[in-house]
């Protein structure tokens, strides 16, 4: 693409195409947005976050992911749709231009890069990152199960060749590291957000444990606000709750290290369908899907500015 | 590249707690390669589950003989495979 105006928003892409176009958007909104690189992935690839500010030092912020599981194509698609969104409507639209003029917000489109790349090149349905497990034929991590929270703990497995496997330690993985590292080192990010996908879902922690999280009514009552504003848009019905009681046991999660270490506001997103593409989800359906998500992360971005803590 | 030619995905109803572990079952036997999209949980809630050819006829034998209810959610996962790769080349030669 010359531009991210011209740049196809309704197909999905590659590694590389997706990585044109963070520098692109860069490139034509320099005043808005940066591409910082925290880390490199297990294969050498570069992982890239963008970073949205309009100024200041280490403001507050809101860390919003996609592709943490590399199968789930719409999460990456979606997030590349959120960033050209964030720089169309900063000093358009009311909501956003508030938070932007006293937040910040980053946002990594790829965050298993080598998984993406295989599920490109060789194995489209490739879930785990591509570390090897010595001792194992089988190759790599569930990144969603390798945090420090109930990490060991039941809700993952311990079989390299299972899809939930949680690695050898927590942080075992470079693409969950790079994550923690830039998180603690920033130190005042306030939202996390983590996108999957498939089945409608809208998600607070705990996963490991059905103890009941401190904030609990609150993250409730801000799940219910959003998953409605989501499905204004197009009828899309999500259901919300707790990891453990919406789903099922999980350990070693994103949110639930997130929410532990004081990120109050810690959600996963579960995005369409509930069962008839699953993580083969139509290319027409990507901006769509973009567009009802992005009122939901408005609802919890919108909440986050206006309940500092 | 990966060929998932008559990999069927399953959509599993289970009734019952019962029924649930039957399904994890399922999941440990390694030899059948299967896939949760959505691992076993909770009776309320489905369980989908990609059985790659070779298997499919024994899971759904299995799933019979337990009185296990399911639907096929994707008859042939490699057609959609292909659609999705059509409508990435139609979109990059334009």
């Amino acid at each position: 693409a010359h531009s991210t105006d011209t740049f196809s928003y309704a197909t999905y892409h590659t590694l590389d195409e997706i990585y044109e176009f963070m520098d692109l958007l860069v490139a034509e909104n320099p005043n808005l947005v940066s591409k910082i690189q925290i880390g490199n992935s297990y294969e050498g690839r570069p992982i890239n976050v963008l970073k949205f500010s309009t100024g200041g030092t280490n403001r507050p912020a809101i860390w919003i992911d996609t592709g943490i599981h590399s199968r789930e194509w719409v999460t990456q698609a979606s997030g590349v749709w959120f960033a050209k969104k964030i720089t169309d409507d900063y000093g358009q639209d009311e909501q956003l231009t508030a938070i932007l003029d006293s937040m910040d917000i980053f946002l990594e489109i790829v965050t298993n890069p080598d998984g993406f790349a295989y599920t490109h090149s060789k194995n489209r349905l490739w879930r785990k990152t591509r570390s090897i497990t010595a001792g194992s034929s089988c190759v790599g991590v569930d990144p969603n199960r390798n945090w420090d929270a109930g990490f060991g703990e039941a809700g993952a497995s311990s079989n390299p060749c299972s899809e939930t496997y949680r690695g050898k330690f927590a942080n075992s993985e470079v693409e969950v590291k790079s994550i923690v590292d830039f998180v603690t080192n920033h130190g005042n990010i306030k939202a996390f957000i983590s996108i999957h996908s498939y089945s409608q879902l809208l998600l607070y922690p705990y996963g490991y444990t059905t103890t009941r999280v401190a904030h609990q009514s609150e993250l409730d009552q801000l799940a219910k606000a959003a998953v409605e504003n989501l499905a204004s848009l197009y009828g899309t019905k999500y259901k919300y709750g707790s990891i453990i009681t919406t789903i099922y046991q999980a350990s070693g999660g994103t949110i639930d290290w997130t929410y532990n270490s004081g990120i109050k506001y810690s959600y996963t997103f579960e995005l369409r369908d509930t069962g008839l593409y699953g993580f083969l989800l139509p290319a027409k359906q990507i901006v769509p899907t973009a567009q009802e998500t992005w009122l939901g992360l408005m609802t919890i971005m919108d909440y986050t500015l206006k309940h500092p803590y | 590249k990966e060929d998932f030619s008559g990999h069927q995905v399953l959509r599993i109803s289970a009734a019952d707690e019962a029924q649930v572990e039957k399904v994890r079952e399922l999941e440990k036997l390694e030899h059948l390669q299967l896939d949760f999209w959505r691992g076993p949980s909770q009776p309320s809630t489905p369980i989908d589950v990609r059985v790659p050819f070779p298997s499919v006829q024994a899971v759904k034998v299995f799933l019979e003989s337990h009185g296990i209810k399911y639907s096929i959610m994707i008859k042939d996962v490699q057609v959609l495979l292909k659609d999705e790769e059509e409508q990435m080349f139609a979109f990059k030669s334009r």
